[in-house]
């Protein structure tokens, strides 16, 4: 059935737990691309076919369309989520992620984290007369 | 943006061309 | 009152477009019916080699697909509930609720419940009240054993649980972990 793959990623990051980010799974993310290419150009050949004057493929179409939109929801959803893990992290551990977990984010994802420090720290520095950095105190504090 | 930037560099751009925009209303978390 | 949860909360389009446990909700297979011939997609069918799948044929489609196969403006496909939503099942639930493994039958047994109202078929109305019925009989015993478990293992408190049914055990801990800490002094 189509779309089995784009699950195993979508399982994959379902299964790990809090506080753990997985590898990135670039060989997923590639099998995945391509299988909406294939069904793509079926349905190319599939359109083209009906313009041609054949009959009845409208309905290979539509469920290839429905298998073209599950995937792409299943691609975006894993690199959203993913984003949410690394973002926790830098509310918990700080700008300057631990060994084991930079390791297992992809080069596009460092990207997407120094950029999100960047925001982070020009949003706190302008807070109150000097700054403040909301990362501290989670819990209000006993006083 | 930073997001956005994220989706359409690692995924999106490798897509068909009919899927390569991101569906504001679709996306959005109600 | 949880009896005015509004059901047209539940579309079949997700509240959450990026929400991992939707994507997997939405994988449960639905006892489907070919009403269109569908060419080149024989490989659907394990029971065939023909390369087109004939109007009449049943297949287990993912709700997923189903219901894009499935649409008031579109048919191509017919569909049944699955068996943990009909008439048998139903009344099991409503004998005894408290005794269903609904995490071994699930694990998102009212979330995919919820989404078969997608469905025009005569049994949602009696589906969407046997969801409700089961939610509220089952929601005060996790109340009470979540709030009355307190460090201790309540893996057998939460075995049985689907996933909504989680969520609420484990708010109820939070609430009455905070609680303690308050008591004591942190």
């Amino acid at each position: 059935m189509f779309g089995e793959k784009a699950l195993e990623l979508i399982r994959e990051l379902h299964r790990s737990t809090e506080g753990v980010l997985p590898p990135f799974n670039d060989e997923g993310i590639r099998q995945v691309l391509e299988e909406m290419r294939s069904l793509y150009e079926q349905n190319q050949a599939d359109v083209s076919a009906t313009v041609a004057g054949e009959q009845g493929l409208f309905s290979g179409v539509q469920l290839r369309h429905a298998s073209l939109e599950r995937d792409k929801r299943c691609l975006l959803a894993y690199l959203y989520n993913r984003l949410q893990k690394i973002r926790n992290m830098r509310w918990e551990f700080g700008s300057v992620l631990p060994a084991d977990i930079k390791t297992n984010m992809s080069e596009q994802e460092v990207q997407w984290f120094t950029k999100y420090n960047k925001c982070l720290a020009n949003y706190m520095r302008r807070l109150g007369d000097s700054g403040l950095d909301l990362t501290q105190d989670m819990q209000p504090p006993k006083s | 943006e930073n997001l956005e930037t994220h989706l359409k560099n690692v995924t999106l751009r490798h897509m068909p061309r009919n899927l390569q925009s991101i569906d504001k209303d679709k996306t959005a978390p109600r | 009152s949880l009896v005015e949860i509004p059901y047209t909360r539940y579309s079949s389009s997700s509240d959450n477009y990026y929400c991992i446990d939707d994507i997997i909700a939405t994988c449960e297979k639905i006892p489907s019916k070919v009403e269109q011939p569908l060419f080149r997609l024989g490989f659907l069918d394990p029971s065939t080699d023909n390369t087109t799948i004939q109007p009449g044929t049943k297949l287990e489609l993912p709700f997923w697909l189903a219901s894009s196969l499935c649409t008031r403006r579109r048919r191509l496909v017919s569909v049944d509930m699955p068996k943990t939503y009909k008439d048998s099942f139903r009344e099991i639930l409503k004998a005894d609720a408290n005794v269903v493994d609904l995490h071994k039958i699930g694990p998102y047994y009212y979330s995919f419940g919820s989404k078969l109202l997608h469905f025009d078929h005569p049994e949602i109305g009696d589906i969407a009240d046997s969801l409700l019925q089961g939610f509220i009989s089952r929601f005060r015993r996790i109340m009470d054993s979540s709030q009355n478990a307190y460090n201790e293992d309540t893996t057998h408190l939460t075995c049985k649980l689907d996933e909504s049914e989680r969520c609420v055990f484990k708010a109820g801990q939070k609430g009455l972990d905070d609680f303690q800490r308050w008591q004591t002094g942190q």
